[in-house]
């Protein structure tokens, strides 16, 4: 899966990935 | 806790030891929020439990693009309430084990 990685200049690191389907609230 | 579109859960399975854990939040209801939210997915995060404080982080994600400045708050709240479960399912097990 894509996943990208974005570091904070505080030093956090935030790793994005798709939110799974079966995780997302039916609307 | 308050439904506040942004969903906060555990990135891994809490071992009631570490001081950091792996944190995973997305957004669950873009209606929610107040600034225009552009969708980039789930972000994980390493939380200090005893150190960080849940306004700054969502004060980070604010820096780094991912929410609009006015949903800080909003973020800051959803990061707080999970917080504050994971430490009172902590406390739990330990009452549970004495």
């Amino acid at each position: 899966s894509a996943t990208a990685q974005v570091v904070h200049s505080a030093g956090r690191r935030f790793i994005v990935s798709p939110v799974p389907e079966a995780r997302l609230r039916e609307q | 806790a308050e439904d506040t579109g942004v969903r906060v859960e555990l990135a891994e399975d809490d071992d009631g030891k570490k001081d950091s854990i792996a944190l995973k939040l997305w957004v669950e209801d873009h209606k929610k929020l107040k600034g225009k939210y552009k969708e980039t997915g789930a972000i994980e995060f390493m939380f200090d439990l005893e150190k960080d404080v849940p306004e700054v982080v969502a004060q980070e994600m604010v820096e780094s693009g991912f929410f609009h400045e006015s949903d800080a708050k909003t973020v800051g709240k959803s990061i707080r309430d999970r917080v504050a479960l994971i430490k009172w399912r902590r406390e739990r097990t330990v009452s549970a084990a004495a």
